[in-house]
């Protein structure tokens, strides 16, 4: 199993891969992975060794071959549905931001409890009510305050909805067999004190 | 230095040391860390060495050492100025959150060229124009469209601002000496759908 880091970092090296091919280069190696990525060229190696045997020593990696496994790695073949509840500043920007759902990910739904919000259309979809049955779906994402943030996990895990992607400053707990991912953007904000106080890259 | 996984950590490692302190309870073991943050005993251990000497083995760490240390590492004692351009969705959800201008992150203005969003009060700021001179800070948030996204961080390089955090799908340039630290949310919906594929943990 690969590590969260590695996970987070597999995405980055597909944009690579697939620039790269959009330029017609067929080959890459570690190091120029590395300085696009902002990482090591051990790291890379490491990383990619994870997914089995893709490079030979001395001359690097195919690059088709590189997009097509980390593809699989991600499930990227695959179609999935998301559905987001809470559509406020945060889900407007979600969905309607172009790098959000890509790779496989398709907008099945949209949920929000404000009477003013429900019956708009967004992002090309008319925003339900969630005392309504929930669309089924792969994965739910959570954009509401941290007080509704449980009760919401409830309503998706009811639906048979085994990922759920929370935004909110609240743990949530879930049964067995359902994956969380939290989100905390004032991480990114450390991350970069980080760097600025220390003087290291990106 | 530390690699940026175990920067990324240490805002969760210090969460627990606080949530910890606040039970009143004073020590806490590589084990009990791990469990509440979701990796190994064995990646607690290694990101805090890199800290220096914090845990004496067998008997855990002091808690309080470890909120200080931590705190240091991620320059929390320090107060620093934060100008957040493009004040629309993202934006709004970012300068209206709770948890995302903490450890010493103060909003000091806002910037947006549209003339509706101009001369509007957000959290409790005026916008401002972003063709009048900009406020000295340390970090500036781009929340632009990807096409105005360089355009910005050279006005906010121009002001003085040495750190930029961008969530504009748009590599940029800066001049060395400028840390720009890239936030993409489909990365988090890959995480999770690596963890659903695979059943492992958040
Ligand atoms: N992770 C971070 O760093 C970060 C950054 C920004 C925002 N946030 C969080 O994201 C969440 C959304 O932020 P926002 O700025 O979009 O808030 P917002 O108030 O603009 O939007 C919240 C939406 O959720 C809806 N809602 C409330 N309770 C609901 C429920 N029980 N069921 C369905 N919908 C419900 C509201 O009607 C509203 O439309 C908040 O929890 C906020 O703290 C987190
Ligand atoms: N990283 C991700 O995964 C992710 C997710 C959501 C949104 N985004 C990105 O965040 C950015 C903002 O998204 P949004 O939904 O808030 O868009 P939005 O259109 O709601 O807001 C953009 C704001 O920027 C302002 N603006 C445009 N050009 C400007 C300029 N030159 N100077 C100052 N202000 C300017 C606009 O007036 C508007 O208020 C976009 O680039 C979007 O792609 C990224």
């Amino acid at each position: 199993k690969l590590s969260e880091p590695t996970i987070a970092r597999l995405p980055v090296y597909q944009r690579i891969a697939e620039g790269w091919l959009a330029r017609g280069q067929h080959r890459i190696d570690s190091q120029q992975i590395a300085e696009l990525a902002g990482v090591t060229a051990t790291t890379v190696r490491r990383d990619l060794a994870g997914l089995g045997t893709l490079g030979t020593r001395g001359a690097g990696y195919d690059v088709s071959v590189l997009n097509d496994r980390i593809g699989e790695a991600l499930g990227h073949d695959r179609k999935y549905d998301v559905v987001v509840v809470g559509i406020g500043n945060l889900g407007r920007a979600l969905v309607n931001s172009t790098n959000f759902l890509i790779r496989g990910a398709q907008l099945a739904a949209l949920y929000d409890i404000d009477p003013e919000v429900v019956g708009t259309e967004v992002a090309g979809h008319v925003v339900r009510a969630l005392d309504g049955p929930i669309e089924p779906a792969t994965v739910g994402v959570i954009c509401v305050p941290a007080s509704a943030a449980q009760e919401v996990a409830d309503h998706l895990v009811a639906a048979q909805i085994h990922g759920l992607l929370n935004f909110a400053p609240q743990v949530i707990t879930t049964p067995l067999g359902t994956a969380v991912h939290y989100v905390d953007f004032s991480i990114e904000l450390q991350i970069l004190m980080y760097h600025l106080n220390n003087g290291t890259g990106p």
